[in-house]
């Protein structure tokens, strides 16, 4: 079981790679790819050592190859169907980010209980009806959905996308939603994030 | 130094307990309080010894005094005035959002290069043009930034920011700032969170 903290540095590895491959660069030794992240160049390869070998003797690493290799370790290497709920002011923005397609996913359908939002669309996704989230997670093989819905109502969203068969939620309302262990979720409270950094400022001064 | 994943644990121990005292509970023990997020009870009570002594033997924690005591440590006990810099898509959701002031976190000025949006307001926010950063940002005594630009104009915020005196700074573009050690960062990539999402769904199946 490889911990949490190392599969989440893999995304910054990743994030890295993809840029240095964008601007040209072919190889990468584990100091420079943490000098960049602000990591010791030993975390990098014990990080990179829980997934097999990838370094070459001299060189460091192909930017090309890992990136393929972090990809697929990420399972980024193949196309993610998702489903937004909620298309209001969270739900809307998100919709109109190209960021997740650019890593392999497509949100191709939301949904909303609001009758006035059903039938229009945001960009090219269209706005169903809830009435239609089971049907449609199944017939569009959606395998991942993002809750943006208000926090009362994210525990039973949550339940319905298990019974249609949804494998993965990221979750943005700030409640702790109960999943089977078959379902996974991320959750990210952004008031939560505000509240790491108020802390690391206090904590900072007395440092 | 307390781990970052103890503080983290911390706001999720403050989400659950304010939303226990909303629903009229007094006391709760640290097996419950594990129970509710899914940590054991040791890890309650191990996260909570780094910063004093909060509970009473045979009754657990009084819920709000752990609440004093957790906002203190967290500093949310106080009114921090935020600036968002970007009020772009996902700029103009965050300005909608209630959930930040809830905890402490005032958003009173908004900021962006386009000339159209400046002079205009989200909500009760006025969008300033960006050169007037500087001089607003020293004026309303603002602590924090929330950095919401395309990431090729990131990094060239976060150095103005800095100059003009910000503690702590909140982005949410896809690159990793460099900034000095005076100056606190969170950064959130919401790609990144649905990368992990994959990977937990792949690895859920193998487990
Ligand atoms: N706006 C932000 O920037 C922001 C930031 C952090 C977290 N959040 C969280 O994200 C969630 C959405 O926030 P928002 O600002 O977009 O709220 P919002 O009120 O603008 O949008 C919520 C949408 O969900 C729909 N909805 C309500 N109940 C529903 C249900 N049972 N099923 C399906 N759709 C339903 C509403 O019709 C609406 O369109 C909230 O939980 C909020 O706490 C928002
Ligand atoms: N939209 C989302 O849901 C979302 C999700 C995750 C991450 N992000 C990230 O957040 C950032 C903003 O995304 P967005 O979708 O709001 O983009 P956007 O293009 O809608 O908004 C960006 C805003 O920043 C302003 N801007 C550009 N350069 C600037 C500069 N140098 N100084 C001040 N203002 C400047 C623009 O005028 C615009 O109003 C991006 O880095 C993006 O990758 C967005």
């Amino acid at each position: 079981q490889v911990p949490k903290a190392v599969v989440n540095r893999l995304s910054f590895y990743l994030r890295e790679l993809q840029r240095l491959l964008r601007d040209g660069k072919e190889t990468i030794s584990s100091r420079q790819l943490g000098r960049l992240l602000e990591f010791t160049d030993a975390q990098v390869r014990k990080d990179l050592a829980y997934f097999g070998h990838f370094g070459y003797p001299g060189i460091g690493y192909r930017c090309d190859e890992l990136v393929t290799a972090i990809r697929k370790i990420l399972a980024t290497d193949q196309s993610w169907n998702v489903a937004m709920i909620g298309a209001g002011n969270l739900g809307r923005a998100l919709l109109g980010y190209g960021g997740f397609e650019q890593q392999g996913f497509r949100v191709i359908a939301a949904f909303d209980a609001h009758p006035k939002k059903v039938g229009t669309s945001i960009g090219t996704v269209p706005i169903h009806p809830m009435d239609q989230l089971e049907s449609l997670i199944q017939q569009q093989e959606i395998k991942l959905a993002i809750i943006a819905v208000p926090a009362p109502a994210a525990q039973e969203v949550a339940d319905r996308l298990v019974v249609a068969g949804i494998e993965g939620i990221l979750n943005f309302a700030p409640v702790t939603i109960s999943l089977p262990n078959t379902v996974s979720q991320v959750g990210v409270d952004l008031a939560i994030e505000l509240e790491q950094l108020s802390f690391s400022v206090c904590n900072r001064k007395f440092a």
